[in-house]
């Protein structure tokens, strides 16, 4: 279930929710009903990649954009926009001998969205 | 029972999540262990956030590690018995003394990869007789493997434990008793149970047999792998 994105916007993080109901695993999958995992969008044209809009960036993604703004088409296109920070989660769930089990995920909710 | 291969993102959600298939049908109602849900709620971020504060203010949980048990671990699990309805229900042997009990736990869900760090058997005992007294200096159990196909049975010495009351479930550590501490999950982990009481008196009955069951996946747990590079 993704959030419509209203006005579009620099790079940064949108609202997703990956509900486990939807992919039909919810007899088995004891907690979260569904997290919010998100996602990064947004262009990463100047002044965004210079992480003025409040995103980490790197350097050569700033370099990129820069390039890019001075001579559009001819260097590869602009910086993307991607996870930044990740946060985890855990999972509890029946495994197919109906064993109740605990899984703990790194990486699986986007907190932050930057220029790369 | 296993569900057919899952089309498109279901798929790739399954794998994302480092399951190999969706179990096919509903699984049975049962409730889940209250040990299970105490861990999901210390673990989670998500409920971490929103639930009151159960960690220092200031710290964040370690990854890959179970705070409440205090081991290293990214997978929990809580294993039922499957000896339990093969199991005879007579109180004593032939001889007078107290029976033995198998017990039986599929872990063939456990993949090679994972690194055992906690196995802890948990029992519930009942007193044959309501209210009777337990003996005097209560009881000793014994586990060991027991025989059976694939079975380690022989390579570990029996582990004993003194057991004062059987009011509160019995709780035994395996890993580097009767389960080597290097050794990998076997496919199904068999343990010969015996309670004896140290002075003469009726025997318990086995009223229930889990296993929890701790493991580290190094694919789930991106910080040990970046520590090892």
């Amino acid at each position: 279930e993704v959030a419509p994105v209203a006005g579009g916007g620099p790079c940064r993080a949108r609202r997703l929710y990956v509900s486990f109901r939807e992919v039909g695993w919810h007899h088995w999958i004891i907690a979260p009903r569904g997290f919010m995992a998100n996602y990064c969008q947004g262009p990463c044209a100047l002044p965004a990649a210079l992480g003025a809009s409040g995103s980490p960036t790197f350097n050569h993604a700033a370099l990129r954009a820069l390039m890019y703004s001075a001579a559009p088409g001819a260097h590869g296109g602009l910086p993307c926009c991607v996870p930044a920070r990740l946060s985890p989660i855990s999972v509890l769930f029946f495994d197919n001998s109906d064993n109740v089990v605990l899984r703990h995920y790194e990486d699986m909710v986007v907190d932050e969205c930057g220029c790369r | 029972a296993r569900a057919p291969t899952l089309p498109g993102p279901a798929a790739a959600l399954l794998q994302a999540l480092g399951l190999r298939d969706a179990p096919g049908g509903a699984p049975t109602p049962r409730p889940v262990p209250p040990i299970m849900w105490r861990l999901f709620r210390r673990q989670d971020p998500q409920e971490t956030r929103a639930g009151p504060r159960r960690t220092s203010p200031g710290t964040t949980p370690r990854p890959c590690h179970v705070e409440e048990l205090g081991v290293a671990g990214n997978i929990v699990r809580h294993v039922r018995d499957r000896g339990a309805p093969a199991r005879p229900p007579e109180l004593t042997s032939a001889a007078g003394s107290c029976p033995e009990w198998t017990v039986v736990f599929d872990l063939s869900a456990v993949e090679p990869d994972e690194h055992p760090s906690r196995a802890r058997l948990e029992l519930r005992f009942a007193e044959a007789v309501a209210g009777a007294a337990g003996p005097v200096g209560g009881w000793e159990l014994s586990v060991a493997l027991a025989a059976g196909p694939g079975s380690m049975a022989g390579r570990e010495a029996p582990l004993r434990l003194a057991v004062p009351s059987l009011r509160a479930p019995v709780r035994a550590e395996l890993l580097g008793a009767a389960w080597a501490r290097n050794a990998s999950a076997p496919c199904t982990l068999r343990l010969a149970l015996a309670l004896r009481p140290r002075s003469p008196a009726t025997c318990a009955r086995l009223a229930e047999a889990a296993l929890l069951l701790v493991t580290v996946d190094p694919r789930l747990c991106h910080p040990l792998v970046r520590q090892r590079r």
